[in-house]
């Protein structure tokens, strides 16, 4: 579960901070949903690749496969190194997720903008934010974006305001918050 | 040290550069 230090070669733009890029499938063969809603999560989650460079991102970011293309019940994660995109992580224990719901089609430009506002500090919340998800669902994708502190209104309603800004969200799209407690409910 | 802030468009020109390829 660890790529190794993360290089910064001569002439690349470095980021503020290192990202790992994970992927999830929720797995369809698991006969109890209390394993699947817990340790089937962890099981099913694989680290794709490691990014501290603006020119790395895109190196990795050119290589995977279009959202449209991956099947559903999918997720990508990109979150801060160190960080693993589980509610259990002691960075997210406390805290919770901005959701975006978007309309089949619409998500493949609001994630590519969602996750250069990140590597690019767009939101200005000092080290508040954790990770981005994209989710590949039935009838509608959800992005989502993780903060430590789900009881800090400010940064919250700084991040929704951001995003609402950055993202160039359609109409149609809505947005929720959720703490991480909520979901584990 | 300083916050390095990236704005989307000088990413996006870095999309495109030798480098990434």
């Amino acid at each position: 579960l660890d790529l190794g230090p993360v290089e910064y070669p001569a002439g690349e733009h470095r980021l503020q901070h290192p990202y790992c890029l994970w992927f999830s499938k929720r797995q369809t063969l698991v006969r109890n949903p209390q394993v699947q809603a817990t340790e089937g999560y962890g099981q099913s989650l694989r680290l794709v690749g490691q990014v501290a460079t603006v020119e790395q991102w895109w190196g990795l970011y050119i290589h995977v496969v279009r959202l449209h293309d991956l099947p559903q019940h999918t997720d990508l994660h990109l979150f801060k190194k160190g960080i693993r995109p589980m509610w259990e992580d002691p960075a997210n224990s406390k805290g919770g997720k901005w959701v975006i719901r978007l309309r089949k089609g619409q998500v493949g430009r609001a994630w590519e903008n969602l996750c250069m506002a990140m590597l690019g500090e767009q939101f200005v919340t000092g080290n508040e934010i954790c990770g981005v998800v994209v989710s590949i669902r039935y009838q509608e994708d959800q992005l989502s974006i993780w903060n430590r502190t789900a009881s800090d209104q400010a940064t919250t309603a700084r991040i929704r305001d951001s995003l609402k800004r950055l993202l160039n969200l359609p109409a149609t799209a809505t947005m929720e918050y959720k703490t991480h407690n909520d979901s584990l409910k | 040290g300083t916050k390095i802030v990236y704005e989307r468009a000088f990413l996006m020109n870095l999309r495109n550069s030798p480098i990434s390829k």
